[in-house]
């Protein structure tokens, strides 16, 4: 939408309100990081801004278009709503943008069948001419978040809109995650050039290798390969799709002794949020026993050569394919990364290698599923695909299954299992969250456009038989068993059967060398169901809503009056006041209340007591001299000559 | 493995349902389907 007015500061204050639902707290949270990877929108909690949004579980899914500075702004994410990409979508009309297929050139691009629209809603597939919506130099986008599917509002089975196109018939529509036409646009509306979480991708394409240097001090040096002999035959970012193209990094572990080291080492990186996650393809075609390290070397006040630390040994690599590992990292200080091969024993015929290196200051995935040969799945499968146990930081065991049986869609469950620590977990789960991430293995992070769903335990969800959902497995779940023959439980399942189509699954990067990653972290989001008060909006209305931050203990007694919020900073409990335009809240406990007329009110009065004292004094002054004047003249008139005498 | 269908919940009911899908299926008759034109929720062109 043109126009200055409509756009929001780079930081956005938001408000999720106690009405939404704890699943869908914790998927706006995940669209936010979206946000903070790939633009520069970041969003912070509200600490009474003039105009905010605030996200509330309404009636269905919708927003208004841009900041239409009314204070406090709502945007609906209501039952079904929960989904990342639906909130990107609502957040990006937010901030200003329409559908995609308004765009004033859309006849060009899609043909609009009106005799299949509804009767009276033809008005939706309305255009904007270029005094109303710009589209910033950006071509006709079949692959935007904001566009409607070829199934919008018809009015019996067949297409309201047909691309010009034929192979984007299935394209539009997309629910996953921003296209890189999105971006371009974001990014441009809002005069972006960096974000907040992301730090550098890497796919060795360029010979200056991102920057990346050789360690000193090691015993061999990293190559710039596009093959090895012994493996891998191609790169992984182009699969050896673009000839002349496709490299990546080798350690030949082959020319060494046991024992030896190489080192790469990452350009200085710089910091933000202070945790990171690396995230890179490994390929080892050496000795079972041959090692990768990563390292930190951390620059800080006085180690001019920085510290070295080692964060992870990576052992027991398979040989033979390329495959994803993520190691979390927590660095505050100017950094490189340091990728250290170590030569084990055994024989090698080749060594290893890395490639579409991708390094963010977001969180890593708790796991990764790996699943191979996945075409041949695809199909063919009869049933559930299951993934092996993982266990949750709280400790509870789960699984996730994979349905590819209908040949449609593929659907995807999160169940909870028999696990090692039920007896010491509460009870029916409570509120953990489950994220699978269908992740597109395109090489850049800001490119991928991954496929993601939430799932979260409510305690008090029931079923039809009256059982507690999320119980625990081995009172409510099914016997099953491992590939090894072990025996558990599986508690129900909870997810969707349209995860995704198989075309998309089909499409982009999902499927790379037949492999597809499934990434999952289940955390806990028992603080989201907190609710702390919130300042009084500038409108005058008050809320209660919901504070997106983790209450911590330090604020348990301490009240902030006058519906302050209490926060943590440098470990203590502090109040942030809530304030308007002219009005603001002070003090430890904001109990005192300030305006700009208490400004003027007092000014005025100061000024008027001051006037007022100072009449008082001259006044005084001038009683008292006139009267010692007269006391001294009265009595000695006659004593002394009247003539050359001063008077007053 | 096989799986029994009764044994997952699936929370979209089988159905693939777009932003509009929902917001129509709640009888919400909104600018494009998810646009709220200033103070007026229930209104189209």
């Amino acid at each position: 939408i043109i126009g200055e007015n409509y756009r929001w500061p780079h930081t956005i204050p938001y408000v999720l309100e106690d009405s939404l639902e704890m699943n869908a707290k914790g998927v706006i949270l995940n669209a936010f990081e979206r946000y903070r990877l790939k633009t520069c929108i970041d969003f912070k909690p509200w600490t009474g801004e003039a105009n905010f949004i605030s996200v509330f579980k309404g009636s269905g899914c919708w927003s208004s278009i841009g900041n239409k500075r009314v204070g406090n702004q709502s945007l609906s994410i209501g039952e079904n709503c929960d989904r990342i990409a639906t909130i990107q979508h609502e957040f990006l009309h937010a901030l200003g943008f329409w559908h995609e297929q308004s765009r004033s050139d859309r006849d060009d691009y899609v043909n609009i069948i009106w005799d299949r629209i509804q009767s009276g809603k033809e008005n939706n597939f309305n255009i904007y001419d270029d005094q109303v919506s710009d589209t910033l130099n950006v071509p006709y986008d079949y692959t935007s978040v904001m566009h409607y599917s070829k199934t919008a509002f018809r009015n019996g089975t067949e297409p309201t809109i047909v691309t010009r196109i034929p192979d984007f018939m299935d394209v539009i529509g997309q629910r996953m995650d921003f296209s890189d036409s999105d971006l371009l646009k974001l990014n441009r509306l809002y005069n972006c050039s960096s974000s907040l979480s992301f730090m550098d991708s890497c796919n060795f394409e360029l010979e200056n290798v991102c920057g990346m240097i050789q360690g000193s001090g090691d015993s061999a040096d990293w190559q710039r390969l596009s093959q090895v002999p012994s493996g891998p035959e191609s790169d992984h970012s182009n699969m050896g799709q673009c000839a002349g193209a496709g490299f990546f990094m080798h350690f030949n572990s082959s020319a060494v002794s046991t024992g030896a080291m190489a080192v790469l080492e990452s350009r200085t990186l710089y910091p933000k949020r202070g945790f990171q996650c690396l995230q890179f393809y490994l390929y080892n075609s050496g000795s079972g026993s041959d090692q990768l390290n990563i390292y930190i070397r951390e620059y800080s006040a006085g180690s001019e050569n920085g510290t070295v630390t080692l964060v992870e040994e990576i052992k027991d690599i398979p040989t033979g394919s390329w495959q994803l590992y993520h190691v979390p990292l927590k660095v505050a200080n100017k950094f490189r990364v340091l990728f250290g091969g170590v030569r084990g024993a055994g024989a090698s015929l080749g060594g290893l290698s890395i490639d579409d290196i991708n390094l963010s200051e977001t969180r890593c995935p708790h796991h990764i599923w790996r699943i191979r040969n996945f075409t041949q799945l695809m199909g063919s499968l009869d049933g559930a695909l299951y993934s092996p146990p993982f266990y949750s930081p709280k400790g509870y065991a789960f699984q996730i299954s994979l349905t590819l049986s209908n040949p449609t869609n593929a659907g995807i469950y999160f169940h909870l299992i028999s696990g090692a620590n039920d007896d010491q977990l509460e009870w029916p789960c409570p509120w953990q969250q489950a994220t699978m991430t269908l992740l597109d293995q395109n090489p850049d992070i800001r490119q991928r456009m991954s496929n993601q769903r939430s799932v979260t335990t409510d305690p008090l969800l029931t079923d039809d038989d009256g059982s507690y959902f999320w119980d625990r497995p081995s009172k409510v779940g099914q016997e099953a068993l491992f590939p090894n023959g072990t025996q558990f439980r599986r508690g129900k399942g909870r997810g969707t059967s349209a995860f995704i189509t198989h075309e998309r699954l089909k499409s982009r990067d999902f499927i790379k060398g037949d492999d597809v990653y499934i990434l999952l972290t289940v955390e806990d989001i028992s603080h989201l169901n907190t609710t702390a008060p919130q300042p009084v909006p500038t409108n005058g209305t008050p809320t209660t809503s919901t504070s997106t931050a983790p209450t911590p203990g330090l604020c348990v007694n301490f009240a902030c009056e006058n519906d302050g919020v209490c926060t943590v900073w440098n470990g203590k409990a502090e109040c942030r006041c809530p304030s308007g335009d002219d009005w603001w809240y002070m003090g430890a406990r904001c109990e005192k209340r300030g305006s700009t007329r208490d400004t003027i009110v007092i000014t005025a009065s100061s000024t008027a007591a001051v006037f007022a004292v100072m009449l008082v004094v001259t006044l005084l002054s001038v009683y008292c001299t006139r009267r010692r004047y007269r006391q001294k003249t009265g009595p000695s008139t006659a004593e002394v000559p009247v003539e050359n005498e001063h008077v007053f | 493995l096989p799986t029994p269908e009764h044994f997952v919940k699936d929370v979209d009911g089988g159905i693939d349902q777009d932003i509009f899908d929902i917001n129509e299926a709640l009888g919400l008759d909104l600018f494009e389907g998810d646009i709220r034109l200033d103070g007026v929720q229930d209104r189209n062109s």
